[in-house]
């Protein structure tokens, strides 16, 4: 099984086409092994991303310097995870 | 092992040998109306499904529901699973499901990407493509919504195997999509196909490859809107509607861009609950809601293409 734990997804509320060029950047890159639930595409929509924890750090260091709004949505993917299974688990029985 | 139709908990994710096993129940159930065709079988072998929802006839006017082709999707195939029983038991009890299954056939296919599936129940929840392996690549999967001939390799879709938005070698080259595209071009009378994905509520039309309108926009539009209006008329659910480009991304290679490029007018896309905090996790007590008003926007689609010959 592949384990999530410490991993969040943050919401991004783009507020500019300067803050989408800087997420489409975020995007490209492959070294924080970022996983994008939504892209960014307009500020009409928010950018959800799948973050590992070892790239929380620095993913929202990027976001906080160029002053782009996010906030955690998921705070420990894991646990959500570990919940549904429990669910799956329990309906099998 | 789920032993009935009746005694299934809809409201509840399931491994994909129950959601077989249940399939085989729901036919038994309704003989005369619901069969289970084997489209083809996946890259790792798994057999896959359409439900075939008939009253007669031969290669009536029909219309394709695909859902979970994206692995994660859970509440895609959750939904999926709920409306396919809504069918079977509303037939002969709303006229409006009997009149439409009078006249079309629909095709059902509940988990479009079976070895992804597994793979989320087994390995890695979050996984969205095929399982198949990428030669020359340590990463293996093909996104299976960039992989249809609709602007194949175009912008918004990845070239590199790693990415989760990976187009694939060559059009059609993933055996899950070429099962539905055989399955479609064999039978030739499809007037509708509809990809039900999760999540970000949304009803979207093409084009997703090009950012242009295309000619029935306004048709497309409208019905959209209607649909959305039925939809959130049970709780007041918000979607947007319009063109995949407009409306998230340009994206190329989709399901409903080949289909509506092949002739199939009436192609659309959900994109399930929710907006909130749990992404591709909905929790389980959010399956019927989600299934019961997805219900309401995909039968007013139905109705419509029923009502509207071509």
């Amino acid at each position: 099984h592949k384990l999530f734990i410490g991993d969040q997804v943050l919401r991004i509320n783009a507020e500019s086409e300067e803050h989408i060029q800087l997420l489409k950047e975020l995007e490209d890159d492959e070294g924080w092994e970022l996983d994008f639930w939504t892209h960014p595409a307009s500020t009409d929509l928010p950018v959800d991303i799948h973050v590992p924890f070892a790239s929380l750090h620095a993913v929202k260091n990027f976001l906080q310097a160029h002053k782009i709004p996010f906030h955690v949505m998921i705070n420990n993917l894991q646990e959500l995870l570990d919940e549904e299974q429990e669910g799956v688990e329990l309906n099998a029985m | 092992q789920e032993r009935n139709a009746r005694s299934f908990n809809f409201g509840a994710y399931h491994t994909l040998d129950t959601i077989y096993s249940w399939m085989d129940t729901l036919v038994a159930a309704h003989p005369n109306l619901v069969s289970k065709v084997q489209i083809g079988t996946s890259y790792e072998n798994r057999p896959m499904y359409a439900l075939k929802f008939s009253t007669g006839g031969n290669k009536r006017p029909a219309i394709w529901i695909d859902a979970g082709i994206h692995a994660r999707e859970w509440v895609s195939t959750a939904s999926a699973v709920w409306m396919a029983d809504k069918m079977a038991t509303d037939y002969g009890v709303d006229p409006s499901v009997t009149s439409l299954l009078g006249q079309m056939d629909v095709y059902l296919s509940i988990v479009t990407n079976p070895d992804g599936y597994v793979y989320t129940h087994t390995s890695d929840r979050m996984w969205r493509k095929t399982r198949s392996v990428n030669t020359g690549s340590v990463c293996r999967g093909v996104d299976p919504n960039r992989n249809w001939d609709a602007g194949f390799g175009g912008p918004g879709a990845s070239k590199n195997p790693c990415s989760d938005s990976y187009h694939g070698p060559h059009a059609h080259s993933e055996i899950e999509v070429k099962n539905v595209v055989d399955l479609v071009q064999s039978h030739g009378n499809f007037k509708a196909f509809i990809s039900v994905h999760a999540y970000s509520q949304l009803l979207m039309y093409p084009y997703g490859y090009s950012c242009t309108s295309v000619p029935h926009q306004a048709e497309l539009d409208s019905v959209g809107r209607s649909a959305v209006q039925a939809l959130s008329s049970l709780y007041g659910t918000s979607y947007k509607v319009g063109s995949i480009c407009k409306i998230i991304y340009q994206a190329s290679g989709g399901s409903i861009d080949w289909s509506y490029d092949i002739g199939i007018k009436y192609s659309f896309a959900f994109e399930l609950r929710d907006t909130g905090r749990y992404g591709f996790l909905l929790p389980a007590n959010q399956i019927i809601p989600t299934a019961s008003e997805t219900w309401l926007g995909l039968k007013h689609i139905m109705e419509y293409v029923r009502d509207h010959p071509y």
